[in-house]
């Protein structure tokens, strides 16, 4: 589950790319 | 009231806060698969995940936000995500989905091992925004406000924040004297609702743990 590393994660990789890829 | 560049605001926003849904098959997923403790803890975590994603893109949006520091936008989105998903939650209930939606969706929350000190206020808080009765600009605008709060952790350049988020209160304050002319209070109950997010945001951390151990 997201832990808040987990969440850190998915903000990092949403900020880099765009949602389709 | 309002001037050109804030009507620009507002429409820019709330064009981008409703594109901000979870995709498709995902919903669709909440309503139908099977109904167990363990499906709905793993369906509601999908669903955040994809719900976080889903808020970051919301976030590149709003004027200004890429221009700041990258780790504070970091800081920003890790401050407030919980938050700005919470009131994100809050609309979709206050909104009665057709065919018993909501009620499907409520009932997935309360049966998935999270525990009822929990769930009370979170019902409470989706309860209390839906009184308000509040248009999808308030929605939109009350979202950025949240994301933009400078007083986040490990945020470096406070003032940039602050002069992100203060446009957007002057905005909001505005649209809440035409949308709700007879209710002066409206605009300090709604940042009222911030400070209950901050509780529930509190409380989320603690019921995440816990949640994970049962």
């Amino acid at each position: 589950p997201a832990s808040n590393l987990g969440l850190e994660d998915i903000i990092r990789k949403a900020l880099m790319g765009n949602m389709e890829e | 009231e309002l001037t050109q560049d804030q009507k620009a605001l507002i429409s820019y926003i709330v064009d981008a806060h409703n594109k901000h849904r979870i995709p498709q098959d995902m919903a669709k997923k909440l309503l139908q698969e099977q109904f167990n403790t363990e499906e709905n803890f793993l369906l509601l975590t999908e669903m955040a995940t994809s719900h976080v994603q889903v808020l970051v893109e919301f976030t590149k949006n709003i004027p200004g936000f890429q221009s700041l520091d990258h780790e504070d936008q970091i800081a920003l989105l890790k401050g407030s995500a919980v938050e700005a998903m919470f009131l994100r939650s809050a609309q979709v209930f206050s909104k009665k989905l057709p065919n018993g939606h909501t009620e499907v969706l409520e009932d997935r929350i309360r049966r998935s091992g999270i525990s009822e000190e929990f769930i009370t206020p979170m019902f409470n808080f989706y309860k209390s925004i839906g009184e308000l009765q509040m248009m999808q600009e308030e929605h939109a605008l009350l979202t950025a406000i949240t994301i933009l709060s400078p007083d986040r952790p490990y945020i470096k350049d406070q003032q940039a924040v602050e002069r992100l988020q203060e446009p957007m209160l002057e905005v909001l304050r505005k649209v809440c004297k035409l949308q709700h002319p007879h209710e002066p209070q409206h605009f300090a109950r709604l940042l009222g609702r911030l400070t209950e997010l901050r509780t529930l945001n509190h409380h989320h951390a603690e019921m995440l743990e816990s949640w994970r151990m049962s």
